[in-house]
């Protein structure tokens, strides 16, 4: 048995949105303290991680360890069919081959039901240790958005630098080059307003903006975002889902044969 | 010539 009640809908509406263009179907993996999924893209040069923590729902019961396979095309379907106000709610039952979402409206005055059929995924799962990293930067996430949308209109790929002067997202392309620097900014009236370094080596790595371009569709989950980037690893782009978890993407970076 | 990496080449199969 399986019942998970979001009141807060509209939030699993943006995950889906965040990376069912990245991901064609994924398991989720729903434990008594929250669920999560881990999927690559198909080329396995991205990863998404999402984590929802029990705490976070109004409801929340787990009987026992279950992986749910769904195309997330098909999910995101569903839940474009939730109104922005709607509480949701997830029923599984044991070996059940379909998953309901419930939505219902604020004065519950509409409930809908909508029943979708399970898939069996052979997906590889990868283990992802803990890293110190050289720099995380953590900015507005509209800001990031803001850049990887410029970027990729002169070049395909962005070269990330963090020094303790700032961070530059740098392009080239046919048409020429885009430089962008962020300098520390920790003056701000708002802390979702500041750019903070933490460095404790400069690094500079080399991306595809289409995939960077990609991860900010998880922009509206949350203010900010954090990069964490060391030389030998896949940066993690993350965006903090308030109280509940996160939406991690990993990226492989683009190196010099 | 830069060439993509696949994430694979960092982390292992759980």
């Amino acid at each position: 048995m399986l019942e998970l009640r979001l009141v807060q809908g509209s939030l699993l509406k943006k995950v889906l949105e965040s990376i069912k263009d990245l991901v064609n179907d994924a398991n989720f993996d729903f434990s008594s303290s929250g669920f999560s999924l881990q999927s690559m893209d198909s080329s396995h040069v991205a990863l998404v991680a999402l984590l929802l923590k029990s705490e976070g729902f109004e409801h929340y019961r787990c009987d026992r360890n279950t992986s749910m396979g769904m195309n997330l095309g098909n999910m995101s379907k569903m839940l474009k069919c939730a109104g922005n106000d709607d509480i949701i709610t997830i029923k599984g039952d044991d070996g059940s081959d379909t998953v309901t979402f419930m939505f219902e409206s604020p004065t519950q005055d509409k409930i809908a039901d909508f029943e979708m059929k399970l898939m069996d995924i052979d997906s590889e799962h990868l283990g992802i240790p803990e890293a110190e990293y050289h720099a995380i930067v953590k900015m507005p996430s509209a800001e990031f958005a803001r850049i990887c949308k410029d970027l990729a209109s002169i070049g395909d790929t962005v070269v990330i630098s963090v020094t303790k002067e700032g961070v530059k997202f740098s392009t080239r392309g046919d048409i020429g080059t885009a430089n962008i620097v962020l300098r520390q900014n920790t003056t701000v009236d708002k802390p979702e307003d500041a750019t903070v370094i933490e460095m404790n080596e400069p690094v500079s790595m080399t991306f595809a903006l289409r995939y960077m371009n990609s991860f900010t569709k998880a922009t509206p989950l949350s203010n900010t975002v954090t990069i964490s980037m060391s030389p030998d690893l896949p940066v993690v782009v993350e965006y903090k889902i308030a109280e509940m978890g996160y939406v991690r993407f990993y990226l492989a970076p683009k190196m010099e044969e | 010539k830069r060439v993509q990496l696949r994430l694979t080449e960092f982390y292992r199969s759980a």
